[in-house]
This record gives structure tokens, sequence and C-alpha cells, in this order.
């Protein structure tokens, strides 16, 4: 849609306020970066396409670079231990699989919790990860206490002198009162056992949420405190675009993409790499 | 919700006399950016704010006494016109077995919205048989079964070192051999952009003829919904889309955008993880929903 050589005009800036809305950015935001580009347009005296592309990067790349992007897997106090929330099918456990196989192949010693006790086959599905990360599991039976499965892998996580404990939970709305209250509990209950943790709470958000991103961080932030986000299929054509407004809005940061299904399908958050995605 | 938002947008013009063709443009902008933030996609958008704009001249609206409120109906009955204006049950087959076939992205809901299907068409006194054709997630075929247990219905699969197509192929065979008169075939959530996996669906279609293709999506998807619907919809006949997650606060403007795209209607809602939470659709909610 950028057309080397060509002036600005309406016309672009209609243009490009689609790319935006296309991109889920949302209508707040997509205004607020209209803007803000006329403005740089009328004080910078820009002329043309390219001009204009490389003001639009300019804005993106900014609101993005407020944020921390990494993360310290490391504790100097025992194991690290990261809890992995968000609503159903954002994939959480394909995630969780991805991240103990990362933290293993850097010679951690990893340990998985399988804290979704509800949905069918879910602890089968993350044992099969758990297998191709060569990495240990705790597990109780179907129906078990959430909570309690979060416990013992923290007690298990203490004494078997873990690296990283990952807790994988069950999918659910931010609406439900009762589930969020149940996740709020899996906090609480690692957080008794061993104090400071857990070090890292990750929101899995599907790339192709539209505005309600922005609604689920919301919500998981006032419930648990997330300390990062991982924004998964971003393989897919969706582009992501409600990570400016959860940055911006929450101050919370993307950490990882998922980008396919397999073992090494995750990337480190490269900002740049973002914003010249949502242009491809 | 928009029809208050038109109302005051309307209102601090009401004394000036009748409406101006700025005040129309104002308005219509209103509804622009409600339904973008309802995430209805832009194209749809546009496509559908010219039909407005013509009803809106058509009816006369510039020399209305009720604006705002005349506006609001329209918007409101050209929702309904293009979603439907009323709900379309699911298609049974001429003679047994009917096959549906539930297609979709990734973790929409497609294993579940199966077992919803299988649970209530049981109660309406079918028989029908649950088949596994996901070979590629950790666990799927145990899901399924675990979700056929709970419905009370039949399961099959072959395993996970089968291929997807004879799985659906056997399923006829399988189905009849059991007195099953349904068969609800749970593929593999896939890209619309991976060519493998579109011509693996493409292949079971055209070997299986399903009465019913039914594309699942989560009522929070985005823009994206048009370019995945639209992949779907160009390598499948659709015939249908189930709507998931409905019981969230998602607009849902995806279903506009799905039914656009698609030209299917929506013929289930999920409302919720457990078996029995399906609803049908209703248009009408829908679009009171979507305005707010
Ligand atoms: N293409 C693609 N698919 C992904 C990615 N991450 C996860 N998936 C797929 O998304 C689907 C759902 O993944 P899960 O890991 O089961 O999601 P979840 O959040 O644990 O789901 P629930 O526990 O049911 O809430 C699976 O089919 C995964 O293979 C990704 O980055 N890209
Ligand atoms: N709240 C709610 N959750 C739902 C609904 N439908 C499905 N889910 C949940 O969404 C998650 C994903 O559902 P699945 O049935 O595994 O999705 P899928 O499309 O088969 O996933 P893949 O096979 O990996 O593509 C699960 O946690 C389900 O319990 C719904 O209507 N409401
Ligand atoms: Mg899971
Ligand atoms: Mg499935």
């Amino acid at each position: 849609k950028i057309v080397t050589g060509r002036s600005i005009d309406d016309a672009m800036f209609d243009d490009l306020e689609e790319t935006l809305i296309a991109s889920d950015m949302g209508v707040e935001t997509t205004l607020s970066i209209v803007d803000e580009l006329r403005d740089r347009v009328k004080s910078d005296k820009l002329k043309n396409a390219e001009d204009l592309y490389g003001a639009l990067k300019d804005a993106l790349r900014k609101r993005l670079a407020e944020g921390d992007h990494t993360i310290n897997w490391t504790s100097n106090n025992g194991p690290h231990i990261t809890l992995i929330a968000g609503v159903n099918g954002s994939g959480k456990t394909t995630t969780t699989g991805k991240l103990a196989a990362k933290l293993a192949g850097e010679n951690r010693k990893v340990l998985l919790g399988a804290a979704d006790t509800f949905r069918a086959a879910a602890v089968e599905q993350l044992m099969i990860w758990s297998d191709r990360a060569k990495v240990d599991i705790i597990k109780h039976g179907e129906g078990a206490d959430p909570a309690s499965v979060a416990f013992d892998a923290t007690d298990a996580a203490l004494a078997r002198n873990v690296d990283n404990l990952l807790i994988d939970t069950a999918g659910r709305l931010h609406t439900k009162v009762n589930l969020m209250e149940e996740l709020k509990k899996i906090q609480r209950v690692v957080q008794k056992r061993h104090p400071g943790a857990p070090h890292e709470v990750l929101l899995v958000l599907d790339a192709t949420t539209g505005q309600n991103g922005l609604v689920q961080a919301r919500q998981f932030t006032e419930a648990l405190h997330v300390t990062g986000i991982i924004l998964t299929k971003l393989d897919g054509t969706a582009k992501g675009g409600m990570a400016f407004a959860i940055q911006q809005q929450l101050g919370i940061s993307i950490k990882y993409i998922g980008v396919g299904e397999g073992i090494d399908d995750l990337q480190p958050f490269d900002p740049d790499e973002f914003v010249d995605a949502l242009f491809e | 919700s928009l029809s208050q938002k038109l109302d005051s947008a309307f209102k601090s013009i009401r004394g000036q006399g009748r409406l101006t063709e700025k005040n129309m443009k104002d308005g219509l902008q209103e509804i622009r950016m409600a339904l973008l933030e309802a995430d209805v996609n832009y194209k749809v958008v546009k496509k559908f704010m010219a039909e407005v704009l013509e009803a809106a001249e058509g009816q006369k609206v510039l020399e209305s006494i009720h604006p705002g409120q005349q506006i609001v109906k329209i918007v409101h009955d050209e929702l309904i016109k293009l979603m439907g204006e009323k709900n379309e049950p699911l298609r049974m087959a001429d003679k047994a077995p009917t096959i549906i076939m539930m297609v979709g992205l990734q973790g929409q809901g497609k294993t579940t919205t199966s077992g919803k299907l299988a649970l209530k068409l049981k109660k309406s006194g079918r028989k029908p048989l649950l088949v596994g054709a996901d070979v590629y997630r950790p666990a799927a075929i145990q899901q399924l079964e675990v979700v056929a247990k709970q419905a009370g219905v039949e399961s099959f699969s072959l395993g996970t070192n089968a291929n997807p197509v004879d799985i659906c192929l056997m399923a006829r065979g399988e189905a009849q051999m059991r007195g099953c008169d349904v068969i609800i075939l749970d593929t593999a959530g896939r890209l619309h952009v991976d060519d493998q996996m579109m011509n693996e669906v493409r292949q079971i279609a055209t070997q299986v003829n399903p009465t019913e293709i039914l594309f699942v999506a989560n009522a929070m998807t985005g823009q994206d919904a048009v370019s995945s619907a639209k992949q779907f919809n160009d390598v499948l006949p659709l015939t249908g889309v189930v709507l998931t997650q409905m019981d969230g606060d998602a607009r849902g403007g995806a279903a506009i955008s799905l039914i656009e795209v698609t030209g299917c209607p929506v013929k289930f809602v999920g409302t919720g993880e457990k078996l029995e939470a399906l609803d049908a659709f209703h248009p009408n909610r829908m679009a009171d929903q979507i305005l707010g």
C-alpha cells in the first residue's frame, strides 16, 4: 500500500489508518498514532510516502521501547517459578512445553506442574510435552484441586533443587469470577510455600484476538499482577496489534512470541521485527 | 451504548432545526467507530456503512424528527438483514448418515463443540459417532474420547499414525456397523496459510462429502476473521459457522465478518466449557450485543 515517491495526502492517511485497524491496533491507538503522524508531517515538513512510513515505524517502535522485553529466568533464592495463565485455547500448554525445552536446552533443571485438572486430557497433553522436552512433571488425578497441584509442584521444585518450575493452568475467561478466584488461590498457595514466588506470571494471548485482548490483559493483571505476555499464533496472518495498547495502557510487555506448533517455535520478542511485520 | 452515543450526537443539533449532511456524516462516523471497536473487520464495515447510508438517504433521515433513533433502527435492521432473519438449524441428510465436518484455526473450540453437538443430537434421538481426525495435537484423540464418554456417545479413531483422510473415510463403515446415523468429524486446528493442511481438509471434504462443514471461530477473534474465513471458504464449501466463547465479554463483531465473507449463517454459539453449553444463534440478540 505504501507506494514509493507518492506524496502525502489524505488518501494516504486513510490507507494508513486502515492498515493499523487491520492489525488489531484498535480505534483509540490508531487515531492517536495518526494524530501524532499528522503533527510530525507538519513539524518536520515530511514530503512523501517513505518519510511517512519511516515516521510511522518510529512512532510504533517508540511505544514498545518503553517496555522490558526480556525475562530473567534465574532466581537467586531457590527455584525460579512461573505461572502460565490465559483464556481458553490461547496456547498455554503448548507454550509451557516450548519454554520447558528452551530452558532445558540451557542446561537448567526444569519441572512442570500440571495444574489444569479440569479439561479433558489436559494433563495427558502436558505429559507429552514433558516427554518431548525431557523434563519431569508433577500431576494429580482428574478433578484434583489445581491449587494442591501447584503446591506440590512448588514443594517438589524446592526439594529437588530445580532451576525452573513452570505451572500450566486451565484456560479461563476473565469474566468468570470463581475461576479468577481459583487462579488467585493458585498464586497465593505458591507464594505461601515459597515467598517471592511466582517470580513470573505470563499471560498467553492469541494473536488472532481483537480488542478483547486489552480487556483480558487488564483483568488478568488486576487478579494476578501479570509480569509479561506471550503472544501466540503469529505464524498466521494476525498481527497482534493490541500489544501496543497493552504496553501503553497497562505497562505490560511482550516477552516471547509463538510462531508454530512445534517445540522450537518460540522466539524472544523483537520490537523492530514486530513493527516491520505489521506491514508485510 | 451506540444508541446513547447517537442520541447525544444528534441531540446537540436538535435545537438548530433539521439534521444537516455534516451531522449525518458525524453520526455515521460514530457507527463506524462502534463497529470497529466491536471487532467487525474494516472492509466489512465499509461495505455495511454504504448500505446504511443508502437506507438513510432512502428513508430521508435528514427530514426526520428523530434522526438518531431512526438511524439506530436502520443499523439494527441492516445487521439483521446481514446476519439472517432467523436461526438456521443443522442440516440433516435425506439418507443416513448425516456427516458434520468441523474445521477452523487452532484452539477455537472444535473438539469441545463436536462433543456439544453430539450431546445435542443424542438428546434429540440421534445416534452420533465422534471421529478423532486430529493426529497432530498431543493427546487430541484422548481429548475427543473423554468428551465422547462425557456426552455418552460413540467415538472412533485410528490413532496418531493414521492419515486423517483415511480416518474420515473409514468412519462411514464404522458408523454403519455401530448403527450411528450422524458422524461428526473433528479435524485438527490449522492455519489458512498452511497449504499442506488446507489440502488435507480439501481432500477430506471431497472424498467424504459432508452434509455440513462448520467453520468454528472464537467470538473474540479480531480483524483476522476475514482472512481466515475467506481462505477456508475458498477451499471448502462451508455451510455454517459456530461462534464459541460467547460467554465472555467480547463484543463479537467477528460474527458479522464471518457471515459476510462466507455467506453462511452462524448456526450455533458456544456459551461455556460444559457440553450442554451450545445454543442456537439468534441474529436479533447478536445485533443488540454488537451495538452495545
Ligand atoms: N499455529 C500455531 N498454533 C499454536 C501456537 N501455539 C499453540 N498453538 C495451537 O493452539 C492450539 C491450542 O493450544 P493449547 O496449548 O492447547 O492451548 P491452551 O491455552 O493450553 O488451551 P486450554 O488449556 O484449553 O485453555 C493447539 O492446537 C496448539 O497446537 C502457535 O504459536 N502457532
Ligand atoms: N468458555 C468457553 N470455553 C470454550 C468454549 N468452547 C470451547 N471452549 C474451551 O476452549 C478451549 C479450546 O477448545 P478445544 O475444543 O480444544 O479447541 P480446538 O479447536 O479443538 O483446538 P485445536 O484442536 O487445538 O485446534 C478449551 O479449554 C475448551 O474448554 C465456549 O463456548 N466457552
Ligand atoms: Mg492447556
Ligand atoms: Mg481439537
